[in-house]
């Protein structure tokens, strides 16, 4: 337990790569997003192969909200607010929020969630 | 997150990135991990976009996200972005947003448009250093030419102390965690010490994906958060990612 103690460190690895062992847990497989297409059906057929990921993803944020705010106003909030929020981002990013909440079939507010996480986080 | 952009001896440039994300966000006692953490790695995904069957850029990211965080344009530049933590946070930029002060841009829409549409290292370092932000960020910028590399501080209105390489003052890589270059990092949070250590064992002429990709999986360089990994290397136009996983004994950040 003493390894938990920051700053733990250890000696300079060696020899992982190519990319083996514990702490390779897969490839990444590579998808192409086609910018020619309208920005609403660029990226239906990878979330369609994901919405299932993306489902239990924004499933553990909800928990983790619920845990916060237990009344579930939080993702009310979300599931209203964010959605007007999609209107005022600039093209083609709004479009492509709703491509992807439309191909997901998760709602808009949540997608939108997911996208602002960063900018939410900084503080 | 921490992030490496490396030039080799011949004046190569070798760029790499660990992407960290889901801290406090929901502890799995049993499994020693972050929830939000464990639920983007199935999400992380390689992206090839292409405008009139040619690759205009080449990108790691989550399913879902249409943002960028990390990519490179072939040729001519990779682009890494950390978070950067400040009470003058992007929650002050989403208010302003809803307010109608909309002149400042997304972090990850940012990126995104200057892959999609920068055709030069200058022309990327320009956009990422001028354009007003909703949040702070780092960015670190990679090209394609000998001395081409940077980490651009950003506040959200300006850019502070941008740091280049320079192999002259033996600045032959830049690595950059979540803390402002010309600070100490927080002491309980040090992955600064043990990655620029680990990048002076390794010396400038045996640089590589092979040794960047060591020093990436060192803990705690590697650690509970780290969701992918990702190594770039502009002149050839290769991009590869890994999912990574941190056995224990590691640190939850």
């Amino acid at each position: 337990s003493t390894q938990y103690v920051p700053p733990y460190t250890e000696e300079c690895r060696t020899g992982m790569y190519p990319p083996q062992g514990p702490t390779f847990k897969g490839a990444v497989t590579w998808y192409t997003v086609d910018l020619d297409l309208p920005p609403s059906k660029r990226w239906s057929a990878l979330m369609s192969e994901k919405k299932d990921d993306i489902a239990n993803m924004i499933k553990v944020i909800k928990d983790i909200a619920d845990a916060f705010v237990p009344s579930g106003k939080l993702i009310d909030f979300v599931d209203k607010v964010l959605p007007l929020i999609v209107d005022t981002l600039p093209y083609p990013y709004d479009e492509e929020l709703k491509g992807i909440a439309s191909a997901s079939g998760v709602p808009l507010g949540e997608i939108a969630l997911f996208n602002l996480f960063y900018e939410v986080f900084t503080v | 997150c921490t992030s490496v952009v490396a030039e080799d001896s011949n004046g190569n440039l070798i760029h790499g990135r660990n992407l960290d994300f889901g801290l406090f966000m929901g502890w799995d006692m049993k499994n020693k991990s972050w929830q939000i953490t464990e639920q983007l790695k199935p999400l992380v995904v390689n992206i090839d976009f292409r405008r009139s069957n040619h690759t205009v850029f080449k990108s790691t990211g989550f399913a879902g996200y249409a943002g960028m965080l990390t990519g490179m344009k072939p040729h001519s530049f990779s682009l890494t972005i950390n978070e950067r933590f400040s009470m003058d946070g992007g929650y002050i930029g989403i208010i302003e947003w809803l307010l109608h002060h909309r002149d400042a841009m997304w972090m990850g829409f940012l990126t995104r448009t200057v892959l999609e549409n920068a055709t030069s290292y200058e022309e990327a370092r320009s956009l990422l250093s001028q354009t007003k932000l909703l949040a702070p960020a780092y960015y670190i910028l990679g090209g394609n030419q000998t001395g081409q590399g940077c980490i651009i501080t950003r506040a959200r209105t300006e850019s502070l102390k941008p740091l280049e390489l320079n192999l002259k003052q033996g600045r032959w890589y830049l690595l950059q965690t979540n803390y402002d270059h010309w600070k100490a990092p927080l002491f309980l949070d040090d992955r600064r010490t043990p990655g620029m250590k680990c990048m002076n064992q390794t010396l400038q002429p045996n640089i590589s994906f092979k040794t960047l990709y060591d020093v990436l999986s060192t803990k705690p360089v590697l650690n509970k958060l780290t969701t992918y990994t990702t190594l770039m290397e502009v002149s050839k136009g290769k991009l590869e990612s890994f999912v990574r996983d941190c056995p224990n004994p590691c640190m939850p950040w």
